[in-house]
């Protein structure tokens, strides 16, 4: 179509594309984080703060007798440094940022910034109780969805 | 912090770079020790239970957990039959009748009492619903006329006073369902005002009474056949651990997000307490999606 009905169809076109694009690189970068867990970083890279995978199995603890659903679960944990200049992914708090820069300068007493969850999700369980009533219910903050520095 | 530092850092570290620091058998014990008590005291235990064995899970739970944690691999059967509303709970508990509480016949063959122990439901929790359900079976093999619709209707009275032998029993309807046996199906009747008053009161706890009504137009000569309320001589125990009806509550701790089901309203004089309650939730409730949606914006 030609006039100003063409130009909005080229607009959201490009539009699309670019969006496409943008999942893309998305979807490639989960895919690097995947390749590299936490201890196989290549030399010159820094370990920085991020989501760490954590299965809790509940057969470790044995609490497979009362706890029917589920087995096990994958709660994750934060880990890695929060160093000076904190990226806008990793800076939850202002005072963060001061903590590490005060840290950096060999101020001591100044701890640095810790790397912890700043969203977490629920999971729900079935398990017998001790007076053998079965229950359902659901546990917020279990599983641990995104890390930063605090 | 303590599954950090010990437990699955050396577990992971095994998995990755193949350096792992040896556990001893000591630190391995104090590891999931360690482990141990700081999963109870996330889910809130002071101990861990111990149930007996043997204890029967209802499939009503599995299917509502496989529902709750979005398992779509497997087909969920249509058992929920209870219409939906919006009310927090974050607890379902189910409970089968005591056996070993005998209470009166009715009379009748129609009719059954039941009674059930909610002693369990915690005074701190928020009683927001409670369902019964029963399960109604077609059983085609039996019946020569497979085609033919059979009609009843099923009602639920909570027992006000103790049943004895010769006096008739003080009870009051609490809901009713009309049931088309076509197939096999549950059925699921509001119960909440009386277990409301149970939770509350225990002594006032006398039990349930169901009870089976042929329909007018749809006369059928025994209408229980089709209705498991009690366990028939031929039955097996573990038969009739499937079929046995129900009671299913739903509770709110306010300590965790709700479970994604629901409630239906109930009109009664004995749950106004509650009643509020469940209003300053849902106030709340409005409250954090405002709050959600200016974040957004």
């Amino acid at each position: 179509p030609k006039g100003d009905k063409g130009k909005k169809c080229r607009k959201k076109r490009k539009e699309r594309r670019e969006r496409r694009k943008n999942k893309k690189n998305k979807k490639k970068n989960k895919e690097d984080k995947k390749e590299n867990p936490p201890g196989t970083e290549r030399p010159g890279h820094q370990n920085l703060c991020r989501r760490r995978p954590l299965h809790v199995d509940f057969k470790d603890v044995q609490w497979t007798d009362w706890i029917v659903a589920p087995l096990g679960y994958d709660a994750y944990y934060c880990d890695g440094t929060c160093p000076f200049p904190l990226s806008d992914n990793l800076n939850t708090t202002n005072h963060a940022v001061v903590q590490t820069l005060v840290n950096g300068v060999d101020a001591q007493a100044a701890p640095t910034a810790c790397c912890v969850p700043t969203t977490l999700s629920s999971i729900s369980m079935l398990y017998m109780d001790e007076h053998d009533k079965v229950i359902l219910k659901n546990y917020d903050d279990m599983v641990v969805e995104g890390c930063g520095c605090r | 912090e303590l599954i950090t530092s010990t437990y699955t850092q050396s577990t992971y570290r095994t998995a990755t770079s193949g350096a792992p620091p040896p556990l001893t058998e000591e630190q391995k014990k104090k590891a999931v020790a360690a482990l141990e008590s700081s999963l109870l005291t996330l889910f809130g235990f002071s101990r861990r239970p111990r149930p007996s064995k043997g204890v029967v899970i209802p499939q009503y739970m599995i299917d509502l957990y496989r529902q709750q944690s979005g398992d779509t691999d497997t087909p969920i059967p249509a058992v929920y039959t209870r219409k939906h509303s919006s009310s927090p709970a974050n607890t379902v508990r189910s409970f089968f009748h005591e056996d070993e509480v005998q209470l009166h016949e009715c009379g009748t063959d129609n009719c059954a009492r039941i009674w059930f122990n909610v002693t369990y439901i915690p005074q701190s929790e928020v009683l927001t619903d409670a369902e019964l359900r029963i399960y109604v079976e077609r059983n085609h093999t039996h019946e020569p006329d497979i085609d033919k619709v059979l009609r009843h209707k099923l009602q639920v009275f909570e027992i006000m006073k103790p049943v004895s032998k010769d006096k008739e029993s003080i009870s009051r309807l609490i809901d009713v369902q009309d049931i088309i046996v076509q197939n096999s199906s549950w059925v699921s009747l509001d119960v909440h005002p009386a277990v409301l008053k149970w939770k509350n009161k225990p002594r006032e706890n006398h039990g349930l009474e169901i009870r089976v009504v042929p329909h007018r137009n749809y006369p059928s000569s025994n209408p229980l056949t089709h209705v498991r309320l009690r366990r028939a001589t031929e039955v097996e125990q573990s038969e009739w651990n499937i079929q046995r009806p129900l009671l299913v509550t739903y509770t709110d701790d306010g300590k965790a997000s709700s479970l994604s089901r629901t409630k239906r309203s109930s009109d009664s004089d004995d749950n106004n307490d509650a009643d509020d309650d469940i209003e300053e939730n849902a106030e709340s409730d409005t409250k954090k999606k405002r709050k959600r949606k200016r974040k957004k914006c």
